[in-house]
Parts: C-alpha cells; structure tokens; sequence
C-alpha cells in the first residue's frame, strides 16, 4: 500500500539542506555566517543606520583534534531590531519574514536565519539564544530551538532587561563546523562584504585568534531602496485574481491605475482601448476567460513604461570606488553604472567596476560577484557574469590580457535577484541583465585601455 | 513599521518559479513534460509494471501567431493509480508524496506534479483534471484548481465510473508555453528516457503533429528498489532524537540493531564499547549532551559496514546495452557497471556507458547524464560529471581524440541524489561520486581504445 505523506517546509530543508548551501560541515559554517551577516546587514542600510557587525566564531575548549568540531558563533549588529512577539517565528520558521515585498534587500526567501538556526540544532542539540531591542530601551531574550516536524520555534526560556540604550539584534549559537577548510573563503566573504559595503564597521575575530576590522570607509550611504506596485510585464492570472479580489469596487481604469507600477491614466485608455474593455467596467465581472486573455494582452501591449529604476538602490560611483580603493589597492580603478533596466517587469541596475595592477598580485583575470550587495563566492563557472566574461568579451580588441592583474567587479541589484539556487550562489541567465553586463564590462575595458595606451606611450617617452 | 508575514510552500515556489524550472513559456514547457512523464514513470517500474505513458501536446485553435500561446497536454499511464482520497492533493499540494522514503525513486520533493499544475493555473486560469483508477474497476475524476496561498487544492468537481479494465492515472491540463523553442529539448528528453527506459512504451504526438513512438524494446525490467533504514553515518541528532521518541523500551544495543542500516549484534557492541555506554541502558535516558555526543561519535567510529547496494535498481549491462544500441546505432558500445558505494551514509551505484561512431553523426563528445533514470538535459557545466570528464580524465593516454562520434552515458542510482536544484537540473560535486564516475569512464575509454587498436590493425592488414 503507497503510503502518502505531508512535509513541513523545515522538514523539506531540514532532508534537502544541500538545496540551501548546509551541505557539509564547511559549507555549512560559511553559510550560516553568511546569512547571519546579511540579515544584519538590511536590518542596518535599509533603516539608514550605519552598520556596525560584530561576528566571533570560537572553537570550543577541550575537543578532540578532528577537522570537524564545535564551535560558537556570536554575531550581533545595531540594527532595526526585531519586534518582540516576531523574534521566535523570525529565525524559528522556515518561510517567514519580512522581505517578501517587492523591493530591494538582502534577503528574499524568509528561511536563511532559520537553516543556519536548524544546522546548529541538528548538529550540537543545543539552542540558540536571541536577543533584540527595537528603541534601545528594553531587551528581549529568547532561547529557542525549532520544531522541525511542525515548522515552528519552541521557546525554553525568556527573559528581558533594560537595553541601556542599545538598539540591535545579537544572536549566539553552537554548530558543528570545519573551520580548517572554510577559513580562506570566509575571510574571503568578509572582504568582500567590506569593498561592497564600505560604509558599514565590521569586525570578525576567528578561531584561530586574528581579529579582521573593516573600518568604516566613508559616510556615504545609498539612499534606501522604495517598495513597487507590480508591473503588467510581471503580472500572471493568480496575480491579476489576486489584485481584483482586494479591490473594493471601481472602472477597471482606476483598478489599473491603482495596481500597477506606472501605469497612469493615458496608458490605461490605450491598453482598454486595445483590449476592447470598458473603461468603468468593475474588474470584479471579469469572467474566467476574460482575465487569462487580459493577462495575456498586458505581455502584447507593448506600449507599457518599462519599469522605473528609482526605487532601486544602487551602490553608485563614489561607493564602489572607495571600496575598490580601500580593499584592493589598484594602480587604476574605474567604474560603469548603467541606466535602470528591466526583465520580466522587474527593474535592475548593473554597476560593473574594474580594478587592474597596485596590490592586486594575481596573474590572471578575477572576477567578484555581488547581488542586491551580497557577495557571491561559489559556482563562478555557472553564473551569467562569468558566462558574459567568458563568451561576451572580445579581449584582443582591448589589448587586455586575461593573464593581466585584473578585478572585474559586477554589482546587480534588482526587486528580485533571479537566483538559480535556495543557497543564492548564482544568478539564472536574462538576456537583458546579460546586455547590460556586456555594455558594463565592455565600458570600463575601454576606460582601462586607454589608461594602458596612455602609460605605454608615457613610458617610451621616459625611455627616450 | 516592519510587517511580518508567512507564506505557504504553493506561494513561496510561485513567486519563485526559477528554482523549480518554470522560469518561462519554453522552459515551463519542458519542465511540465518532463515532471509528469517521471511521476508516470515511477508509478510502473517502482511497482514491476512494464510502462505505456501517452503524451499529447496540441495547440489550441483560433491563436495569434505569437510564439507564446496556449495548449493542451495530456498524458495517460498504466502505473499503480493514485487512490482515490490522495488524488487531489497529488497534485494539488506543494510537499506532498509518497516519495520521501529512503528508497530510490525518480520523485524526491514531492512537488514537481504540482508545480505543473500550478504553472497551468496561473498561466490560463483554467483548471486541470485527473482520472485515476487503483483497481481497474472505478475510476474516480477531479476537475480542480490550487488554492496558492493556502497550499491546499480546491475540487470544482468530482465524478466517477467504470474504469472497464483500465488502472493507470491520466492528467489533462491546459497551459501557456513556446513550443518552437522547446521542441528539440523535450525530443531530445524522449530519446533519452528511451534509451534509459528501453522496456517502456512511449508515445509523444507533438503540436505539428509528428508523433515520436518508442516501442519495447526488452523484456527485462530492473527489479525494483527497496526501502532501507538510515545509515549510522547518515544520521544527525535530529534523526537520533526522533528514533528514540519512538523507541517503546529496551537497551540501547536493539535499538541501534533495529534503527539502523546494516548494525548487527557485533558491531552494535564495539561501537557501546567505543563510546562507553552500557548495552541496557533505555536511550530514552540518554541527555542532551550524550546524544549530541553519540552522533559525533557515530561519525568519528569508523567500524560500520558501508551501506548495502542491494537496496538498490541499477539499469544493468543488459538494459543499458539494449538502450544505448536501440537510440543510439553505433558501431561500437561498452558499458561499466561500478560496484555499491557511498557518500554521506547513502548508498550509490554508477553506471557508465559508451557509444562510438555508427550513426552517431557528432564532432565531437556529447555527454549524456542520468539520475534515478532521469535525463538531466541543463546545466551540464556545472554538473558532476561534466567536471569528471574535463578534469579528471587524461584523453591522450586513451589515444581518444575528443573530437570523435562519441557519447558517454553516465548514470548514478541511489536512495538520494544530491541534486543542487529542486529543478533537478545537475548534480552537486561529492567526492565519493566523482571518484566512481571516474573509473567507470575509464573503464569504456579503455574498451573503446581497444576496440580502435583492433580496428586500425585490421584495417592495416586489408591495406596489404
Ligand atoms: N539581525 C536581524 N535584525 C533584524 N531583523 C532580522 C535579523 N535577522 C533576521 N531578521 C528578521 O527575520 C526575518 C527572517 O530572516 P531569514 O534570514 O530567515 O529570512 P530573510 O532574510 O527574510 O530571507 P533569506 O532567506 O533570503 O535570508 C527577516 O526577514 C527579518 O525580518
Ligand atoms: N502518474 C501518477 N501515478 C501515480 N501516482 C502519482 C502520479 N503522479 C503523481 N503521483 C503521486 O503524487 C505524488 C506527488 O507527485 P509530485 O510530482 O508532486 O511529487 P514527487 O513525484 O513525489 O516528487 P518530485 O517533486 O521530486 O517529483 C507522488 O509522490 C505520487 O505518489
Ligand atoms: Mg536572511
Ligand atoms: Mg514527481
């Protein structure tokens, strides 16, 4: 007899945490870290608070020589802070949180706290202690662990205090780890945590004793990004149903109008004229029919605005820069923000920086990731930035070796970062975000051979 | 104020379709064919039934030319049926199964049927129908839709009737999707599942009405895989804790003997011995710490047996032979069939094929890769065996050239595969796998070197 059976969403990952990037006892210490920093980090520059993140990991004392062995992670930051009835579900729930909107942060899937919460748990059997306080008066203490049957947190014990004006989030867990084997890339992580966000201080104190400070490099801090109505380029059935299901009554013009990103009254006359619908028809008569054909005249309008780049949140010249500067040291640097653009109805901006020469000691072409400011340090080889490096790029027109010292440094940021995996270790091939890395790259190539032309001719002239 | 919020498992994959493979009309397409062909698939072989599976896929009438346009598939199998209580949420809930047992199986996730529906929903608002029938006597018929935001399916309506013999399970739904770019993947992903599959009969009428049959080819189908228990080197406290909240009474020593993959009375003993706990001591007593203690221990032992393949339905020289000959023609094939092993305390075979020259008409190497009996058509750079095949291999010393009418067929079976998207798309690198794959290439290229030796020679001899 088949025997059927229902999972909860922590179970699934609780089974499948390779999906997740907790695959073994060293990709599961990075990601743990890496998911802590980036919580930390939006509940910092989405507030406009200037991030200060403090990560310890020690090993813990008396244990047997092994690779694989306990540690203790402490992170803590001086952020939002998370309301006190949310703090169990926030890390205790695999699918919520508070980044399911659309508009540009870090996160975006509400369950990365929450695996780093349950590989601590199913490793070491001991709970993770959080605290937070929100107006930096009183704190709030849990001790928790997760249900991972039910998909939910068990509380052991509470307690709150007077915050003495502290305002942040400090979490402390235990986890089995291979720090041996994780070291480079986590120090690696928190570099280039650093050059992308040089207006936070970061500090991380490793097993091993050395403690790596990121000063805090400039003032300047990206103007937050602005949640956005959907775009009819973006709109499915289930999205169209949904939205005329809260609507409270009106022509379909206003319930267009009021819905969608961009979307004012001359475009919403045309597009009814071309769908032959009344303008002061209540969307809500709408039949069946009627909604999957209108759902498919918004993709053959083709006269929608394409979606407005200003929510977004892009680093900018000066950022990527000073963190170019700051951690890389270059003989030469230059940067190429492009205009917003947009894919499927979600808008983006690719900022794509170079640096070539000074301190950069590798004698062969680096390429660093990031997305929505996070650093992306796995699977180079299946990502769409290595791919337009690779196959885009026609390196003998800009006399650039590829066995130069070279950084390329691309930044995409976006309402939704087209990941390929749970564990956001690379972004799935657009051809629009694949255009405009082409046009990025290709700019600050040019800016870099002219800069070599320049230095050449210099040079033989010295020589004479 | 920051809003919290949950979502269910239907509406976080709706929002992020991408990583289960429905990413757009083409590609949606391809991942619908593919998920239900494999469900019908498993509901035959895991069950010894010889497999008919039917797939029709029609455009609708009265469309615009536009590449992007609505059609109908239906497809039809003569599996084990889906009893009838179960039918809706089959398919009509994200993380439901009968699949999420330690056994092999072309399902895992218990989403992929879903996600089709979900795809056809939200693309045509038109809801889908699943007969079925378990006995050959009733068939039982739901016409229904996917509540997302509530991860529960909702019945439109229900009839039933004489099912006159036939037992099987027949899906029909309707969906948006671009055909004239799909089409040679989902015929390539036919020939595959042939060549994978030779002991099933397959028939595909295409929209422009060619229709692909695939007739059997052989008598001999894989004995079906069997459930296993967990391996010590499997198991995390989690599991630990759960088998021992089940655990009724009794020592430490019958629990381990009947909780885990292949401990006998022997080993159950070194192992007590190993970490000091008394034989009758109820691990129901066991605290915290020692249980944390225990899993560590379970690792670090190093005297368990290694899982037993037995549990396991390779395809055999036999079925792969015939398949890799029946698809392929080619003049000359060999095939490795790698003895049991295992990675992370799950037991793994991999077998190897490989076809040369014949009608194999390509320049050069074309890999060919399967899991569980499932072709894997993207992502080939990322996966495992592709990394075999660039980095591990030395072709000179085979006297291969890779520009030859060469196709490697890999094939790795197991009770879990470490696939690195819920797409199924590629396998994420073990060492344990790669070492296998490995030598089972090895193994083809130095029968194929052999079989080139003697032909050039006889070629030489006919020269004189
Ligand atoms: N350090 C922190 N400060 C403030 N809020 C936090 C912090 N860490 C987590 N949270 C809250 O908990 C929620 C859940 O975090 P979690 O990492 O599980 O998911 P996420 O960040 O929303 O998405 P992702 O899975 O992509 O990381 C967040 O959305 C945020 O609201
Ligand atoms: N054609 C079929 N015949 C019999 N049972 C089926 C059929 N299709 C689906 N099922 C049942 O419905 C369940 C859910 O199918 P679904 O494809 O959603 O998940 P799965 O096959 O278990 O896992 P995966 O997501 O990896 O495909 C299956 O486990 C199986 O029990
Ligand atoms: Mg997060
Ligand atoms: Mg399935």
């Amino acid at each position: 007899k088949t025997e059927f059976q229902e999972i909860s969403p922590s179970e699934f990952f609780y089974r499948n945490r390779d999906l997740a990037g907790f695959s073994n006892p060293s990709r599961a210490l990075y990601s743990t870290i890496r998911e802590l920093v980036e919580n930390s980090l939006d509940a910092c520059d989405l507030f406009s608070i200037y991030p200060k993140v403090y990560v310890r990991l020690t090993g813990l004392e008396n244990q047997s020589k092994e690779d694989v062995k306990e540690y203790t992670l402490v992170i803590s930051d001086n952020g939002s802070g998370i309301p006190n009835e949310k703090i169990p579900l926030a890390l205790g729930k695999v699918f919520f949180g508070s980044k399911f909107k659309l508009k540009q942060s870090r996160g975006m899937f509400g369950m990365g706290g929450t695996m780093s919460m349950l590989y601590a748990q199913i490793t070491t059997n001991k709970p993770i202690t959080i605290t937070s306080s929100v107006d930096g008066k009183t704190y709030h203490r849990y001790r928790m662990i997760i249900d991972i049957e039910k998909n939910q947190p068990t509380v052991l014990d509470y307690s709150s205090g007077d915050s003495k004006g502290w305002r942040g989030t400090r979490i402390e867990l235990n986890l089995m780890g291979d720090y041996l084997r994780s070291a480079s890339r986590i120090v690696e992580y928190f570099n280039k945590i650093a050059l992308v966000t040089p207006y936070a201080e970061i500090a991380f104190l490793d097993p091993m004793d050395r403690l790596f400070v990121y000063a805090k490099g400039t003032d300047q801090m990206p103007t937050p990004p602005t949640e956005v109505l959907p775009h009819p380029l973006g709109v499915d059935v289930e999205g169209l149903r949904r939205a005329i299901r809260s609507w409270k009554g009106g022509g379909i013009r206003s319930f267009l109008i009021k819905n969608f990103h961009r979307v004012g009254p001359g475009i919403a006359d045309k597009f009814l004229e071309y769908v032959m619908i009344d303008p002061t028809r209540d969307p809500r008569t709408l039949s069946s029919e009627e909604m999957a054909s209108l759902t498919n005249s918004l993709q053959t309008f083709g006269k929608f605005l394409p979606p407005d780049g200003r929510c977004l949140s892009p680093l900018g010249r000066e950022i990527l820069l000073t963190g170019i500067n700051k951690e890389l040291n270059p003989e030469f640097a230059d940067v190429a923000i492009r205009a917003p653009a947009a894919y499927g109805g979600f808008p983006f901006v690719v900022e794509v920086g170079l640096a070539y020469g000074g301190q950069i000691k590798s004698d062969k072409l680096l390429l660093f990731r990031f997305a929505n400011r996070i650093p992306l340090l796995y699977d180079e080889g299946s990502d769409i930035a290595w791919k337009v490096l690779m196959e885009d790029i026609d390196w003998n027109h800009y006399k650039v070796p590829m066995e130069s010292p070279l950084v390329i440094i691309t930044h995409i940021c976006s309402t939704k970062i087209p990941y390929k995996t749970v564990g956001k270790e690379y972004i799935s091939d657009r051809p629009e975000i694949e255009r405009e890395l082409k046009n990025a790259i290709k700019e600050v190539l040019r800016g870099l051979s002219l800069y070599l032309g320049k230095k050449s001719s210099m040079e033989n002239i010295q020589r004479k």
